[in-house]
């Protein structure tokens, strides 16, 4: 483990619960794309379908069953007791397209040609493309009452921080993983887009919006 | 052989 891993993954549990203190403080899911909260999940059940088969550490552990759960009550609160500020009619990119390409690029790139490496490998490329939806809802809208720039600044620095992980772990720990690290750059790159997306649409649409 | 990378990131 490294400060940067370890910031990073910190990060990514803040922006977790980021969004579910909004959701649950404005009783609203507005702005919201359940699309991409559904593909954490999904991205959260493949990657860490050997949790209680494969021990890595306590932190891992607890991490991966918070990140489990957390991503699974979202959802559930934004398809059950928020449904209501829901509108499915803006919320309408096609998450087939990601995930049957993310299982196109598990098939052509994983480390071995076994089930969990096939699955994981799976939702690291799902992980990298699951925020797609949510960018396009914000592009169209515009508005993002419940995305806040604060649950976007932590979602960066998680997204970030793990650039650097990855040098450190190249320099020290000779460890290398060409699939993380090159669906982790192009996540990074999808964020910053995202990021742009929401100072363009939000933060500056904000202003005008002021009489 | 390549050694598989274990996958001991979240």
């Amino acid at each position: 483990m490294n400060l940067f891993r370890l910031g990073g993954d910190l990060a990514h549990l803040v922006s977790i619960f980021i969004l579910l203190q909004k959701i649950t403080a404005n009783k609203s899911a507005a702005g919201i794309s359940i699309k991409t909260q559904i593909l954490y999940s999904i991205v959260y059940v493949t990657r860490y379908i050997d949790v209680f088969t494969k021990w890595i550490s306590l932190y891992t552990f607890v991490m991966k069953l918070i990140f489990i759960a957390s991503s699974f009550y979202t959802v559930w609160l934004m398809h059950n007791t928020y449904k209501s500020t829901q509108n499915p009619q803006i919320d309408t990119f096609k998450i087939r397209y990601l995930i049957g390409g993310s299982i196109i690029m598990a098939a052509i790139f994983n480390h071995k040609l076994t089930f969990n490496e096939l699955v994981w490998s799976f939702s690291i490329w799902l992980e990298s493309v699951a925020i797609l939806p949510q960018l396009f809802m914000l592009q169209r809208t515009g508005e993002a009452e419940n995305i806040t720039v604060h649950y976007i600044f932590a979602l960066g620095i998680y997204r970030a921080l793990y650039i650097p992980n990855w040098v450190y772990r190249w320099i020290f720990d000779q460890y290398f993983d060409y699939i993380a690290t090159v669906a982790g750059i192009i996540q990074t790159l999808i964020y910053s887009d995202f990021f742009y997306v929401y100072y363009q649409r939000v933060m500056k649409g904000k202003k005008f919006e002021l009489p | 052989a390549q050694t598989l990378p274990v996958h001991d990131e979240l």
